[in-house]
């Protein structure tokens, strides 16, 4: 039965589709299981954009308060962030996708979109807040799927992210933290003012014997790369990036500490003191983030030397 | 590790054939194992008793060759033809090729010229030739012909059959790395110690200064 | 096992994977790269 889930049964998506259960819960749909094939195609083509953002869709279904995403595929756009809706580009591609899909027998229909954010984390921008709120009025259930490949790699482990925005004008409850990542200074304002228009769900992974039997006989292959690639020589880009971009946080809070000093005699805002300290302590936070990633490339690179270049015979 | 796969079948056909011939037939066994263009191992036959009654007979010498192409290089038999029967062009291609294995095991860097003067040839070109035909396409060797500064960069080569003495060194670096690797864990267990230890330490200096924090507030 | 020793024997013979000197250097340049941070991030902290 671990192929179960690949089943589509058009009726009870029907049905469901009819109930509408999401319509009367903001948030509603909580969780999203990915399939392997889908994590891997969408992962590879935001690897391909390099430093532009990419784009595609997810083909699924629902299964109560989950989205199962089963497939995705690309959308010949150029990137989203300087544009206010890629998709608009590509949708006789979408529909031909999707036509051509259903003759060949995939029933799954389009349940949202990915897109990457290619160094600066996974959440959601004005615009992308904006795209998705239309595609949650007119093509329910939709989710938005963010992706950073870069921070991919440095970390080792697939930088993802699920959303769903809330309805205009709707007051969420106060969110859980979410796990803390470094937002660029040049992003922050995007971040700051949209991040309380969507939520996160929980994403869980799923594979079919076929993709186990498939990734078995990558092992040794998947082993070899790990072991001869090292994340200090592969992410020297991206680190650079965010060193940068760290000075230029410690330079921002210099001169709002330096400001608020002069105003503080005359203004004895705690409430902005406050904000700095919160700013220099979120910039103390990335420099520790970025150091500890490089200390652990450092630290594996030390650990294979001694390992494999120590050794005489 | 194909190449050992690729072995196992053959050398089971040839242990079983062994088994059961004597004197002449025997070694025309051998003539066919030290020709046989996928094989490059021989201490499983050499290890057949049959082949020992070879010892002191008129085919001593078929026994001689088999334990040349098990352990010997090409250079090892010119400076012996005078006591070693005429070697076929399958044999001389194979002894060379053993050859190649042997000079792998102590340099991952073969120099070209090293290599011509081993294996008795006169050109980069016919060496690049042999290299790339008879050793990489027969999966025995994998790496890089750098003609820029005249080498062979070996990634991979397969093993060769182990003379006796061999084996301590082997051992010996086996045990090297066994303990390098214990040595490794231990000492990555201490470092684990030693970050929970300072984070506790942290953690209680960082209570400490809340809790004076409080205090100076409260007598303010 | 003649075949597992050869196959050993192959392996132990890959040891020491990397031994050139420019690998030395760039590792220690690595090395000294992330000390410098691991520095930089102190100071940050302070």
């Amino acid at each position: 039965e671990a192929d179960a889930i690949y089943y589509y049964d058009e009726a009870a998506q029907a049905k469901f589709q009819q109930e509408k259960p999401w319509a009367h819960d903001p948030n509603f749909f909580r969780r999203v299981k990915i399939s392997a094939l889908a994590l891997l195609k969408m992962v590879v083509h935001a690897r391909s954009g390099g430093t532009i953002e990419v784009m595609g869709l997810m083909q699924g279904k629902t299964d109560g308060d989950t989205i199962v995403v089963m497939d995705a595929f690309a959308l010949p756009v150029e990137g989203t962030e300087t544009r206010v809706n890629a998709q608009a580009d590509a949708y006789e591609y979408m529909v031909d996708y999707s036509q051509t899909n259903k003759q060949a027998g995939r029933l799954e229909n389009v349940v949202g979109w990915y897109h990457s954010h290619p160094g600066y984390g996974c959440w959601l921008s004005g615009i992308d807040v904006s795209t998705q709120m239309l595609n949650q009025q007119f093509q329910e259930p939709f989710l938005a799927v963010v992706i950073d490949p870069t921070r991919t790699v440095s970390a080792g482990k697939v930088e993802i992210g699920a959303f769903r925005t809330y309805p205009q004008g709707y007051k969420p409850p106060d969110e859980p933290v979410s796990e803390y990542q470094t937002i660029p200074l040049n992003k922050i304002e995007d971040f700051g003012v949209h991040c309380k228009q969507y939520y996160a769900l929980d994403i869980t992974y799923f594979k079919s014997s076929l993709d186990c039997h498939l990734l078995d006989l990558l092992w040794n292959k998947y082993w070899v790369n790990t072991l001869s690639s090292s994340p200090l020589l592969g992410n020297r880009e991206y680190v650079a990036g965010q060193i940068s971009d760290l000075a230029e946080k410690l330079e921002h809070a210099e001169n709002q500490l330096a400001h608020t000093r002069l105003g503080s005699f005359l203004l004895p805002s705690q409430r902005k003191k406050e904000h700095e300290e919160s700013q220099l302590a979120k910039t103390t936070r990335d420099s520790s983030k970025i150091t500890v990633e490089q200390v652990h490339g450092l630290m594996s690179q030390v650990i294979k030397d001694i390992l494999f270049n120590s050794v005489r015979h | 590790m194909d190449i050992e796969r690729k072995h196992a079948e053959l050398i089971d056909l040839f242990v079983k054939q062994a088994a059961v011939l004597d004197g002449p037939a025997l070694a025309g066994l051998v003539l066919e194992v030290t020709s046989h263009p996928s094989l490059f191992a021989f201490s499983e036959i050499l290890s057949v008793p049959n082949l020992a009654k070879l010892e002191g007979t008129q085919y001593s010498s078929s026994l001689d060759v088999l334990r040349l192409f098990a352990y010997g290089t090409w250079g090892d038999y010119r400076s012996n033809a005078g006591s070693l029967p005429a070697l076929s062009s399958d044999q001389v291609r194979k002894l060379k090729q053993l050859s190649v294995l042997t000079l792998a095991e102590t340099n991952k860097v073969l120099r070209y010229n090293q290599l011509m003067q081993e294996l008795d040839v006169s050109n980069v070109r016919e060496l690049e030739d042999f290299l790339i035909n008879e050793c990489m396409y027969a999966g025995i060797v994998r790496g890089k012909l750098d003609q820029l500064r005249t080498c062979f960069e070996v990634q991979f080569a397969a093993g060769r059959d182990l003379r006796p003495e061999q084996l301590n060194n082997m051992i010996q670096t086996l045990s090297n790395w066994l303990d390098t690797s214990d040595n490794l864990l231990y000492l990555i267990q201490e470092k684990i110690k030693w970050a929970d230890t300072m984070s506790e330490a942290t953690k209680k200096h960082r209570k400490e200064i809340e809790d004076k924090v409080e205090e100076v507030k409260k007598s303010l | 096992d003649n075949s597992l020793l050869r196959q050993v024997s192959s392996l132990l013979r890959r040891l020491p994977a990397m031994e050139s000197e420019k690998f030395q250097d760039d590792f220690l340049m690595e090395f000294n790269d992330t000390l410098l941070m691991t520095y930089l991030a102190m100071f940050t902290n302070c």
